[in-house]
């Protein structure tokens, strides 16, 4: 099947979930430096969740974003 | 555990609160239980105290909403976002709003509503989230039985409060054990369809060949129907298996789903009442046998038949020369049993029938 990465929903769920609980700033990904910043708080999460800190959209990180959850971000203001 | 920046915390202990609307999902009196009991665990540890106001503006106000409730911070319909609190301060500080587009419940039914009270609460009075998986202020929600705080949490909120006076006797869930700490020893490991899973306490590490970094998960959080301690585990792949024993019980697993008809005793597999405990099991792929560690000796089941071999229980160190006479875990990889037995694993040549190497338990870990 297609790579969990490439799936746009999954994107469009990280997108959202690192907004909510990471800060990544909204906007719309595409340009280099907004791809990095997606990356960079991939790399945060998977580093919270002492995941493998890839920067990338694995099945691992996923699964962990999908799971029922507290609000409250889990870094920063 | 982590803090809020600045270390916000309420400058005085005694602290009002109010529960400002009710779920339709419990009775007002189960919500207004599990709130009070939700806060009594942070007051068991600290020198808090927590007053009921009915009216006007308390420290903390408690409410149910759905979607967009009033601070732009909406919910997002069932599941998902559970609820959020606000770290101490005035107005909007501290308090706690439960997604009521949840089903909130009393029981191990999503989403038991004093678990994630108690969680937000630890907000409500300046704890952050917990990279720990199993204390309380971990972001996930599980469910769990007992004492909801782990040591993690009761030395957070003991750094902003200090202790309880009055020294109540708590019994906090051990923290989760450090993978790469060098005295790790396991309860049990096994194979599930080409991962190695490792049971160890309340947790479970799950090593994937494609990723290197073990993933470590509450046992309870992937099947809660099993105990939170684990003493054996084994991979019987021709029937897709996997067996977890605890005490005297035993359940089988095909994948993450538990199969019907289990847990049933050990004592089915032909162990004679004596046995009150499996220490390791290990399937042997070529053999079609599984050897069943107690103590100083083990047996042998044989899967075709579904019986215990004759000639069994036989001494380990008689015929596994060159280890310890107890095992923690054992494991088969390519010909080679890997025997566990403290912060050890012995890699035990199954032909030759002798051991090859000696490495630390956690090895397998990469540290």
């Amino acid at each position: 099947g297609p790579l969990p990465h490439d799936n746009p929903d999954n994107v469009r769920l990280a997108e959202r979930y690192l907004h909510r609980f990471y800060g990544l700033p909204a906007g719309l990904r595409g340009r280099k430096a907004s791809l990095d910043a997606f990356q960079d708080k991939i790399k945060e999460m998977q580093e919270f969740f002492k995941l493998e800190v890839t920067g990338n959209l694995d099945e691992n990180t996923l699964d962990v974003m999908q799971q029922p959850r507290c609000g409250v971000p889990d870094v920063g203001e | 555990y982590n803090h809020f920046p600045r270390k916000l915390k309420w400058q005085n202990t005694n602290i009002t609160f109010r529960i400002v609307n009710y779920t339709p999902d419990l009775k007002k009196s189960d919500v207004d239980r599990a709130i009070r009991n939700a806060l009594n665990v942070w007051a068991d540890v600290t020198p808090l105290t927590f007053k009921k106001l009915n009216e006007g503006i308390a420290d903390i106000m408690i409410s149910f909403g759905s979607k967009e409730h009033g601070d732009y911070n909406p919910f997002d319909g069932p599941n998902g976002l559970l609820a959020h609190a606000y770290p101490p301060g005035p107005g909007i500080g501290g308090d706690t709003h439960f997604d009521e587009d949840e089903h909130w419940t009393k029981d191990s039914s999503t989403y038991n509503l004093f678990i994630v009270a108690a969680h937000e609460l630890g907000h409500a009075l300046g704890m952050s989230h917990s990279s720990d998986p199993g204390a309380l202020m971990y972001p996930v929600y599980s469910y769990g039985e007992g004492f909801p705080l782990a040591e993690d949490d009761i030395e957070g909120i003991q750094e902003l409060y200090g202790p309880n006076p009055n020294h109540r006797k708590v019994k906090p869930k051990p923290d989760a054990p450090q993978k790469c700490d060098p005295m790790l020893s396991f309860d049990a490991v096994t194979e599930l369809r080409g991962e190695t899973i490792i049971f160890k306490d309340r947790f479970y590490w799950r090593i994937h060949p494609q990723f290197v970094e073990p993933e470590q998960t509450l046992i309870k959080n992937t099947w809660p129907s099993l105990p939170n301690k684990v003493d054996a585990a084994y991979e019987n792949p021709e029937k897709d298996q996997v067996f977890i024993f605890s005490g005297i019980r035993m359940w089988a697993l095909n994948g993450y789903t538990l199969v019907d008809g289990y847990p049933k005793y050990i004592h089915k597999l032909g162990l004679p009442k004596s046995v009150r405990k499996i220490d390791a099991a290990v399937h042997i792929r070529e053999t079609g046998k599984t050897l069943l560690f107690t103590d100083e000796e083990y047996w042998s089941y044989d899967e075709a038949s579904g019986s215990m071999d004759t000639g069994y229980p036989r001494s380990i160190e008689t015929d596994f020369p060159g280890m310890g006479d107890e095992v923690d875990a054992a494991a088969f990889h390519y010909g080679y049993l890997y025997f566990f037995h403290e912060h050890v694993q012995y890699e035990y040549s199954y032909n030759s029938r002798k051991v090859i190497r000696v490495l630390r338990a956690n090895s397998i870990f990469n540290c």
